[in-house]
């Protein structure tokens, strides 16, 4: 198909000339993101020092305070049909994606696959996906607490004591069990993803939510585990794919817009059980 | 009962803090995903008969023997549905009726999805496995294609659908 762009009654969806996918809202007119992939590289420090460990299974400690772009504009292609709408985008050999847009559903959803990570460079990384919108978020953004309560965070503090970070990319990360949440309170808007495992998360600029979906690393931080988290599978570093689901709106009605995201964390978590059985050649279907 | 203790035993053992972060070792990762995997294979035996419990006809189409479920629909991959005609009996754990997207990896081609419960047929499509999928180091599949239909399901409950391959409509394979 020649298209560059999908959609339904509730989103439009495309690819820029940068690779970053743009996700625009129809009914909000003033609400819009973009999407891309990026990477840390992973500190490798001398674990004999408390400020100078390794990143590892217990703790994410980026070498740099900004992560890495991938160079290469994403190639992609788009596939259309009467229910489900996909492009499906790879950004490197190792990181594509599928951005899926369903008729009549009110979500977007970006079923990503990462890996092997390539380490011949012998640097660990730790792969991130960033959701940039328009809303000003003013410092905060919400995080889930096991799928209960959501908990209000904000960028560089703690609400018990004066902090001073001195590893700002870590220490804005909090663990994401199903959600993570920004508002803007001035254009009453409020823009929500939920996961379908949990990860890390932040929101390092207002208006973004990043997220950590795959990491691989060669030394071990010293914190009990004794191993570097670099597992292998066939010969390789692991592949791992999992989805994001983008959900957002106008939060004049509070109610709905809430309504609707329980609703969608209730169906991806409670997903429906499928069986199968086989049907003999020969044999008759089973009738109604 | 016994069936259920598996499943009991592995949620307890997952309790603990290596398994809920992924701080274990690499070989205890191993046996997390073997006791994980144990417990769910008891726990299809025990939704298979609850099934066929429901399906009071006495239909022996389904005995449990018969009744499978697809562990790698992660990777788009089940050895089920990719080369047969097969049936679908889709069951909703929520309390309230879902429209819910089903995707089933299959060989490219035409297919019907009919609804047991009145005899329809439901309009689906055929989607394209990304390459990157089909790549992915130890995927054994012979699928190319997902078939994708929306079930509508009711609470807590199930429906079935046969999904038949039409093959003078194949399209064919780039």
């Amino acid at each position: 198909v020649t298209a560059n762009s999908i959609g339904n009654e509730f989103y439009n969806v495309s690819v820029d000339e940068y690779g970053q996918v743009v996700v625009e809202w129809k009914k909000q007119k003033d609400m819009e993101l973009t999407q891309s992939f990026h990477y840390y590289d992973a500190m490798e420090g001398n674990n004999e020092e408390f400020r100078n460990r390794s990143s590892g299974a217990y703790i994410f400690r980026p070498k740099n305070t900004s992560a890495r772009n991938f160079v290469n504009s994403a190639s992609y292609e788009v596939h259309t049909g009467p229910l489900v709408e996909e492009i499906h985008q790879c950004v490197t050999d190792w990181i594509c994606q599928v951005i899926r847009v369903y008729s009549g559903m009110e979500y977007v959803e970006f079923d990503w696959l990462v890996g092997p990570i390539p380490v011949k460079d012998k640097i660990g990384k730790e792969v991130v996906t960033r959701y940039y919108s328009n809303l000003n978020s003013s410092g905060e953004f919400y995080t889930d607490s096991n799928g209960r309560e959501m908990l209000k965070r904000k960028r560089n503090y703690r609400p018990t004591w004066n902090l001073e970070l001195e590893e700002p990319i870590s220490g804005n990360y909090y663990p994401v069990t199903s959600k993570i949440s920004l508002k803007d309170d001035e254009k009453l808007l409020k823009l929500s993803l939920l996961t379908d495992r949990a990860e890390g998360g932040t929101s390092m600029r207002d208006g973004e939510i990043e997220m950590m979906i795959h990491r691989r690393l060669l030394k071990d931080d010293a914190f009990g585990v004794g191993e570097a988290l670099n597992e292998s599978a066939f010969g390789e570093g692991l592949v791992v794919r999992g989805s994001h689901y983008i959900i957002g709106g106008s939060i004049q009605n509070l109610d709905e817009l809430a309504v609707k995201e329980k609703t969608l964390a209730r169906q991806l978590l409670l997903r429906p059980w499928t069986f199968i059985q086989s049907i003999e050649k020969n044999s008759s279907a089973p009738t109604p | 009962e016994k069936q259920l203790e598996h499943f009991r035993e592995a949620m307890g053992v997952m309790q603990h803090h290596d398994a809920v972060t992924g701080t274990e070792k690499q070989l205890v990762a191993y046996d997390y995903a073997r006791i994980l995997y144990d417990g769910m294979q008891q726990g299809t035996n025990i939704a298979a008969d609850a099934i066929r419990k429901w399906r009071s006809t006495g239909n022996s189409n389904f005995a449990p023997e018969q009744m499978h479920t697809c562990m790698q629909l992660n990777i788009s991959t089940c050895l089920y549905t990719e080369d047969k005609d097969f049936v679908l009996a889709i069951y909703n754990p929520l309390s309230q009726k879902v429209v819910s997207p089903i995707r089933v990896p299959v060989q490219n081609g035409k297919y019907n999805v009919i609804d047991l419960a009145d005899g329809n047929e439901l309009t689906s499509q055929i989607v394209p496995i990304p390459n990157s999928v089909r790549e992915i180091p130890g995927r054994k599949s012979t699928s190319t294609h997902e078939l994708v239909f929306l079930a509508s399901l009711p609470p807590l409950g199930y429906k079935t659908y046969t999904v038949k391959r039409s093959s003078e409509n194949i399209s064919p394979q780039v």
